[in-house]
């Protein structure tokens, strides 16, 4: 039943968006972050043929079925997280580079990111003043179970604060900002280990970026429901 | 025929600084190529930045011990033209009939143009950002194709104070690029400010139709006994008639060894 066609018509030179019709699932197997359970990830692969020509293109991607819901806690001030339904004490470290020349490899994401696995983290925050981190960055977060706090890049320090204050708008050019951010959203969105965008660190975001950023990051009404909606939904388009 | 998919450029590139090299984008990939790493060029490292190239080559101490960092001369002295480099490889790719190429950088900083056998392409600024550039009718026919960088640094790498601190000046705030380049309590200023080609650079053939940036969702009911799989994708037709597919998803969990669970 995880076996699907879908007979499509694409006019030429056209770029179209299609939606398959949902695949229904009995009790998956979850992905659990680090210490609540298994990381169970499927392995979901997209191919189209063409009718005069053969397989076209294919893509594919893990994909763990998690639900993760945060919300500020109005008594403490923090933010609280849920996994699956489940409240989730979060232990977690600060990510900023694997490497100051950008020597970003798997080997190296894979050793550092077990190493938080091994201390018992169970998230990562990827702080504002560094990287967007890699796909290769997420699937071991993926594999090993640490949830991905992963802020854009705004810092308190460079933008808006200071004597003079420095940057106070932020960039100089915001759709640039935004064109960067919802590529990076459409880069890393569906990795079951990130779990919470953040506008940046120590500073809320020029007004109209983090306005953009909270539109199109929010929850889309298709998947709000009275059963605790999908997972994190990054939805850009 | 060409195997659908994608393929990484990660080997055999070379580098020079701009400023030593006098020929055009369109001379190194069409008549004049650079042969290997004689005259200023030298073996590079791509996904990497300048820096990492330099230092591969022994033209720069590793800034990463003792006071090294101090020798290394910062962007904000010696002008964004030091750190401006050529990046050169060749690569094979034989398309048959209505097979398409993309010519895919993953992240580039700060802004680049791009030669492919004598066409130039820009690569407009922002370091995250992804680029495809369709290059099916610039191939060379007989597979040998030749690809030339040349990547700029940020607009703005600042100037870092004597006194050091946060971000040094906060020039680099003005660009969409990681901000810790010139230095924080916890990092030495990056001399170029990373620049380069600092992610993954691949080619992908496809047949007329491609794939884009599938999204997955999904979502729960009855406490997670009831799930559903959301799959939207964006699908690009790039032939000149009507394409009629077959579009097709399949979900797999990996058991013990190699079998798998459909």
């Amino acid at each position: 039943e995880h076996l699907q066609t879908q007979h499509v018509s694409i006019p030429p030179g056209a770029s179209v968006q299609y939606t398959f019709p949902e695949l229904f699932f009995y009790k998956p197997n979850l992905w659990w972050p680090n210490g609540m359970g298994k990381q169970s990830l499927y392995n979901v692969e997209i191919s189209i043929d063409v009718k005069g020509f053969g397989e076209s293109d294919l893509c594919s991607h893990h994909f763990g079925f998690r639900k993760i819901e945060s919300h500020v806690d109005s008594a403490t001030g923090g933010r609280l997280f849920k996994v699956n339904g489940q409240p989730i004490f979060i232990r977690g470290g600060n990510w900023i580079v694997s490497d100051g020349l950008l020597r970003l490899s798997k080997k190296r994401y894979k050793t550092d990111i077990k190493f938080h696995a091994d201390m018992n983290f169970n998230m990562i925050r990827c702080w504002g003043g560094g990287l967007a981190e890699r796909p290769e960055f997420y699937h071991y977060c993926d594999i090993y179970g640490l949830l991905v706090w992963q802020e854009f890049w705004i810092t308190g320090d460079v933008d808006g604060r200071g004597v003079p204050v420095s940057n106070p708008d932020g960039p100089l050019d915001h759709e640039l900002f935004m064109l960067c951010a919802r590529d990076t959203v459409k880069l890393l969105r569906n990795h079951p280990s990130l779990a919470l965008w953040v506008g940046g660190n120590e500073q809320v975001p020029p007004k109209d970026i983090n306005e953009a950023l909270k539109n199109d990051l929010k929850l889309h009404p298709y998947f709000e429901n009275s059963n605790g909606s999908s997972n994190l939904n990054n939805d850009i388009s | 025929m060409a195997e659908i998919g994608k393929i990484k450029l990660d080997t055999g590139w070379l580098a020079a600084r701009s400023t030593e090299v006098d020929l055009t984008g369109v001379q190194l990939t069409t008549t004049q190529p650079p042969s290997g790493t004689d005259g200023p060029w030298m073996e590079a490292v791509v996904p990497g930045t300048v820096l990492a190239t330099l230092l591969k080559n022994k033209l720069v101490p590793d800034p990463f011990y003792g006071l090294e960092n101090e020798s290394i001369i910062d962007i904000a002295d010696s002008g964004r033209e030091y750190y401006t480099f050529w990046f050169f490889t060749t690569f094979q790719c034989k398309l048959s009939g209505n097979q398409h190429v993309d010519l895919n950088f993953r992240g580039v900083n700060y802004s680049a143009e791009v030669y492919l056998n004598g066409h130039k392409k820009d690569l407009p600024k922002g370091m995250f950002r992804r680029h495809s550039l369709d290059v099916t009718d610039i191939l060379h026919p007989d597979g040998e194709n030749l690809l030339a960088v040349l990547v700029h640094p940020p607009d703005h790498p600042g100037r870092i104070p004597p006194e050091g601190g946060q971000g040094g000046d906060h020039e680099i705030g003005k660009d969409v690029a990681t901000q810790y380049v010139e230095g924080w309590d916890w990092i030495i200023p990056i001399r170029d400010r990373n620049t380069g080609i600092w992610d993954e650079v691949s080619i992908s053939v496809t047949g007329p139709v491609k794939i884009v940036d599938p999204h997955l969702v999904s979502s729960f009911f009855d406490n997670y006994k009831r799930v559903y799989l959301h799959t939207t994708t964006e699908l690009v037709n790039r032939s000149a008639w009507v394409a009629e597919c077959s579009l097709n998803i399949q979900v797999t969990t990996e058991l013990k060894g190699s079998i798998c669970l459909v």
